[in-house]
């Protein structure tokens, strides 16, 4: 493992602990979309379906129990906990996001390295995370205001993706045979998302003001 | 196989 994967695996272990962070200790899940969440659920669920059957390392299958773990109990809390239900902003999340699962799933039945069952569900999975974070970003450009915490959760989402591109890079140079276009399509597609919400969380940060989201 | 590499990503 190189050093761009590991940085990219400990920003993405370290949005969600931020995440579960807000919820958990200030009990309240305001300007966090359920709909994203509920997607990145799905997400882990399709991906790791090699969970049992494909050892890879201990570190592996901690990470991916760790991910998938996070994912319900974040949708769970959202969902069903007493007082944190109470802070999600329902009104502001309206982005139909099982919609976006049909298109994903059409596309990894047809664009895909092998025509089975698992490999189609992880295929898909790639395309789901790729856009699973809309609803968020949706949601984010209508409350404009935005917590730190909430900040801190999708500048991590996004790093994360920013890293995995570089040790995509690191790992095309180092590595034989390592061509993935599909992974890589959908991950720089994914990255590009983060774009602007990058560009006015760097300029919050440089001016020191609260960050906001233009109109 | 080549297919394969990519698993060991999350």
């Amino acid at each position: 493992m190189n050093i761009f994967r590991l940085a990219g695996d400990m920003t993405h272990l370290a949005s969600v602990l931020v995440l579960l962070l807000k919820i958990h200790t200030i009990k309240s899940c305001a300007g966090i979309s359920l709909k994203t969440q509920e997607l990145f659920a799905i997400v882990f669920l399709t991906r790791y379906l090699d969970l049992f059957t494909n050892f890879i390392s201990i570190y592996n299958t901690i990470m991916k129990l760790i991910f998938l773990g996070s994912s319900f109990s974040i949708v769970w809390y959202i969902r069903r906990h007493r007082v944190v239900r109470r802070s999600y902003d329902k009104d502001q999340d309206t982005f139909r996001h099982f919609f976006l699962m049909w298109p994903c799933l059409i596309l990894a039945i047809f664009i895909n390295e092998k025509f089975t069952l698992k490999e189609v569900m992880w295929t898909f999975s790639i395309y789901l995370e790729a856009i699973a974070i809309l609803p968020q970003l949706v949601m984010l450009q209508r409350t404009r205001n935005i917590d730190n915490l909430t900040g801190q959760y999708i500048f991590l989402l996004g790093a994360y993706r920013a890293f995995y591109i570089l040790n995509w890079i690191y790992r095309y140079f180092t590595e034989e045979h390592y061509v993935h276009w599909i992974t890589w399509v959908a991950g720089v597609i994914q990255t590009l998302l983060y774009g602007d919400f990058f560009y006015y969380y760097f300029q919050s940060w440089k001016n020191n003001v609260k960050l906001e989201l233009p109109a | 196989d080549d297919a394969e590499t990519l698993k060991d990503e999350l």
